[in-house]
């Protein structure tokens, strides 16, 4: 279901299918982690983790596409009631 | 401070856009903003070149990576017009930068501001509001799984990896939250957006906050 709707065309049996499909089910188990009440109280409208188009990526393979942001310290904003009592 | 105030009610947010597999969300952030504030003064929505930031700021490194604020800085440097999406197209890979004549229509900032606003989300919401949608930059690394609601753990402060746009807030439920625009397709998270925590800083939504002036 996942290869079809998200359009991967792995052969199945090959080195890449096999690679993949370990990284999927890595996912799987990161989700169960994610999800769990222990670690994030479930409340409404909390945040769920599941299965999307990243799934057969591995953390490492999603930081170096899409986390490309350098950080910068910038200094801190001072509200204008702070300013006054300056 | 209204409860919830969101840009895309007014119609001044462009439609959420893909990076692809190019790491230039420092872009797509930034451009984001500097679209809302153009459509806020000119009451017109345009979208504008990621394609020409990536190319062109030469402060950053393209889809290798960059910073919202040296491109921020670029601009407003350089006063370079950012022309319409349509005439300089997305490739998802980073090209040789393309000059435009001065006559042709063309959006540039007249100046920015970027600061820290950890510990005073409150007042980022004023801003927000004065301003118009901000660029910040986020940890993202657990959003490779996020598939809907408000995340409020798995995500840390002082660890920012990804950029977007902050469009609005809502604070009519149990869990206040920021309305954020991201640049991985609409088919990810709400339509494209994710809703983040207000207070606390999740995911460092407060550490490098930016808008641009046009």
């Amino acid at each position: 279901h996942f290869l079809t709707r998200y359009g991967r065309r792995y052969s199945p049996g090959s080195l890449e299918f096999q690679k993949r499909e370990h990284f999927f089910q890595e996912s799987i188990r990161r989700h169960e982690y994610l999800n769990s009440p222990v670690l994030a109280p479930y409340e409404n409208n909390s945040a769920i983790y599941g299965i999307n188009r990243f799934s057969d990526l591995s953390p490492e393979e999603f930081k170096a596409i899409y986390l490309q942001s350098k950080a910068v310290e910038l200094p801190k904003y001072v509200t204008t009631s702070a300013k006054e009592a300056i | 401070l209204p409860a919830r105030f969101d840009w895309r009610d007014k119609n001044l947010v462009t439609p959420v856009r893909n990076q692809l597999s190019c790491g230039g969300c420092w872009a797509f952030s930034i451009v984001g903003g500097i679209e809302s504030a153009y459509a806020i003064n000119e009451n017109l929505l345009e979208e504008l070149s990621v394609q020409q930031v990536i190319d062109c700021s030469y402060e950053d490194n393209g889809c290798n990576g960059g910073s919202t604020i040296n491109a921020l800085h670029w601009l407003n440097k350089t006063r370079v017009k950012l022309v319409r999406a349509s005439e300089y197209e997305f490739k998802a890979q980073t090209g040789i930068c393309h000059y435009f004549p001065s006559s042709d229509f063309g959006v540039s900032i007249r100046d920015y501001k970027a600061y820290n606003f950890s510990d005073i989300e409150e007042e980022m919401m004023t801003q927000l509001i004065n301003l118009g949608p901000l660029a910040a930059t986020v940890d993202a690394v657990s959003w490779q799984d996020y598939l809907g609601g408000i995340i409020q753990y798995h995500c840390s402060s002082g660890e920012a990896n990804h950029a977007v746009l902050i469009t609005g807030f809502d604070r009519t439920g149990d869990i206040p939250y920021w309305i954020v625009k991201n640049s991985w397709g609409s088919t990810w998270g709400i339509d494209g957006y994710v809703h983040i925590k207000i207070g606390q800083n999740v995911c460092g939504i407060a550490d490098t906050v930016s808008a641009a002036r046009v």
